[in-house]
């Protein structure tokens, strides 16, 4: 089973053209695993990105020196699976 | 003996129980639901459809569908609450009644049942198929670019590790070819609902071009009155208008190629987003997503039955 322990989504807002070329360019690299889910389409849109833990810091490094605003949408990937298979379980128990 | 009524709809559920799930919905409405089987997947699963009929030959239809995405549970949780609200509402909303009395609907609540088993056991966050691609090691097809539909242009990915893979070519994935062939086969399906998540949007045709379709006045009038009736109950704001207007030029879509099969309307769902969860969206979540879902549902069937072509 594939875990995400420390994997984060971040929601990024790109507010020109330039920064969604630069995050689609960064989604090109595939050595750092990147998932978009919600992929950048114009300014103004939010992007929504997976980061594998071992990519994280190249990721916020890259946003943060191009000027490409974000926050962290969800902290920990792994940790919302975990809840979520204990609320299926616990369902099924009932 | 088996009841819809012990199921709990506020929960996510496996593959086999969503099957099995099926088989009681149709024991308890053995009148107006059955089971068919449209193909088998590329791990040779059954793929399912739910057929809500009350008689009547070559009847007009409506194609619904969940869950093509598989990481996308919340459209599947939805799916199960949505039919089992038909199957219920049939004889007592008069909407409900007159839609069923006149056209069948067809529900795929398992659209992608490979990629779904696969979220359960090995990666909760997949989202393609699985079949395997020719001299790559990645695996899986995005069942929602492999449509012909403007196949293999700019708004997908030849490479088959890219998670919009568009595949070797259009309905290459046996997911996508049942669809195709089962509609095609029918000749009457007047209206297709593909289901997705996150982004709160209902987007019709085009996603692979920029020009309007002809109906666009009349699919654009019909969205905002859905989205507004959505709002009505929890106030979840929704945009809509043509897929790459909205969000992006995509190429290969099913309501595209639906659009193009002579369906006339042709929508794409993107259900709620809370903003914290994206795809995994907790399940206590579930029932207030496809209650509200519901009223921009039927403003829709019942639109279709109103404005037949």
């Amino acid at each position: 089973e594939k875990l995400f322990v420390g994997d984060q989504v971040l929601h990024i807002m790109a507010s020109n053209e330039e920064h969604i070329t630069l995050l689609r360019v960064l989604g090109e690299q595939e050595e750092l695993q990147l998932d978009f889910w919600r992929h950048p389409t114009s300014p103004g849109h939010p992007v929504d990105l997976q980061v594998p833990f071992p990519s994280l810091q190249a990721v916020k490094i890259f946003l943060e020196v191009n000027n490409i605003s974000y926050s962290i949408m969800i902290e920990d990937v792994q940790e919302l699976l975990n809840e979520e298979k204990k609320t299926m379980k616990k369902s099924r128990r009932v | 003996e088996r009841s819809t009524s012990t199921f709990d709809f506020a929960s996510y559920h496996t593959l086999d129980e969503i099957y099995d799930w099926m088989d009681i919905l149709v024991d308890n409405h053995p009148s107006l639901v059955s089971k068919i089987q449209i193909g088998q997947s590329y791990e040779n699963r059954p793929l399912y459809v739910l057929k809500f009929s009350t008689g009547g030959p070559n009847r007009p239809a409506i194609w619904l569908d969940t869950g093509i995405h598989a990481r996308e549970w919340i459209t599947p949780a939805t799916g199960i609450w949505t039919a089992n609200k038909i199957a219920e509402e049939y004889g007592r909303d008069p909407s409900v009644t007159a839609i069923l009395d006149s056209m069948d609907i067809f529900f795929e609540i398992v659209t992608n049942p490979d990629g779904f088993a696969f979220t359960h056991s090995n990666n909760r966050l997949w989202r393609k198929t699985r079949s395997t691609n020719t001299g790559s090691h990645c695996i899986g097809v995005d069942p929602n670019r492999n449509w012909d539909a403007g196949f293999g242009g700019s708004g997908s990915s030849s490479n088959p590790c890219s998670e919009t893979y568009r595949g070797p070519y259009a309905h290459s994935e046996r997911e996508v070819k049942a669809i195709v062939d089962f509609i095609r086969g029918h000749r009457k399906v007047k209206l297709v609902i593909s289901i997705h998540s996150y982004s709160q949007m209902l987007l019709f045709p085009y996603g692979y071009k920029t020009a309007p379709v002809p109906d666009h006045q009349e699919l654009n009038e019909l969205a905002k009155k859905a989205v507004s009736d959505l709002a009505a109950l929890y106030g979840t704001k929704y945009t809509y208008g043509s897929m790459v207007d909205t969000i992006y030029m995509a190429d290969g879509t099913s309501i595209d190629w639906a659009y193009d099969n002579g369906v006339k309307y042709a929508f794409s769902f993107e259900l709620r987003d809370t903003g914290r969860y994206g795809f995994l969206l907790p399940s206590t979540q579930i029932i207030p997503t496809a209650t509200e879902t519901w009223p921009a549902l039927l403003d829709i069937m019942v639109h279709v039955l109103e404005h037949p072509y």
